[in-house]
């Protein structure tokens, strides 16, 4: 038997008013209190429920590598991203921090979904350039500086093949403030960060993950254990 | 020509790319 009973199979969370939802997300928590509750982590993010079960096979798996208890850790959430199990790395910590929204030290289900989902093609730009600003924001200032910049390229290289020298490096995050820091205060503000993202859409282009879009698809092999049959 | 890079488009490819690596888990 599925977790959602067959009366609503085949109808999209955008379907079901928010009355229906809380009655169904009640029924499915009766029928499986193990299974995380998709239909409420669905609703307020571009996912079908099909496409949040089928990233709950793809959570399962991550957060079962190290630690085997369906949250992600660190280590777990560094191996997926990289493949490989180095030393601390700024980027990953900070990229961590913004998944666990909790700030419980792992990542659950609808972090882990809430997150994604602002990767989605259909996420509003404005949510995109928010966690992107809180990405370069390392220490949580309200401002993206200089050398919070400078250390979060460095991180990236670090795990990347890409052989870019300091000075390179130097240019390139001074190129950077010179555009986005109109104040030129040697900070960029929310403000600031906003205009330019505006300005120059190309900054935000790397925040879509193109297959989000349709995940059930471009991951068939999820949708073999699919218990909700959600018809077009 | 690394110095056409932007430091936030070269931040945000990074997070991009890294987690489309995600999926191949």
């Amino acid at each position: 038997m599925g977790c959602i009973p067959t009366k609503h199979a085949g109808q999209s969370p955008d379907s079901l008013d928010r009355r229906e939802a809380v009655a169904l997300a009640a029924e499915t928590s009766c029928e499986k209190v193990n299974l995380p509750d998709f239909v409420n982590i669905a609703s307020g993010t571009p996912f079908t429920v099909s496409e949040v079960e089928a990233l709950h096979d793809l959570f399962r798996k991550i957060s079962n590598t190290v630690v085997k208890d369906n949250l992600i850790h660190k280590e777990e959430f560094h191996v997926a991203l990289f493949r490989n199990k180095k030393k601390q790395n700024l980027f990953v910590d900070r990229l961590f921090d913004l998944f666990d929204q909790k700030g419980n030290g792992v990542i659950e289900f609808g972090e882990f979904v809430r997150s994604l989902s602002v990767f989605h093609p259909g996420a509003p730009e404005e949510q995109k350039a928010a966690f992107a600003f809180k990405l370069y924001d390392l220490r949580q200032t309200g401002f993206i500086e200089r050398n919070e910049l400078k250390e979060m390229v460095c991180a990236l290289l670090d795990e990347s093949e890409l052989d870019i020298t300091s000075d390179a490096v130097e240019m390139i995050v001074d190129r950077t403030f010179d555009q986005a820091d109109t104040k030129g205060d040697g900070r960029i503000d929310q403000e600031e960060w906003t205009a330019f993202a505006k300005d120059n859409p190309y900054v935000l282009r790397n925040m879509t993950l193109p297959y989000l879009k349709d995940i059930t698809m471009v991951f068939p092999s999820f949708v073999v254990h699919s218990e909700i049959s959600e018809a077009d | 020509e690394p110095v056409a890079l932007n430091a936030f488009e070269l931040i945000s490819m990074s997070a991009g790319l890294n987690l489309g690596n995600l999926f191949d888990s």
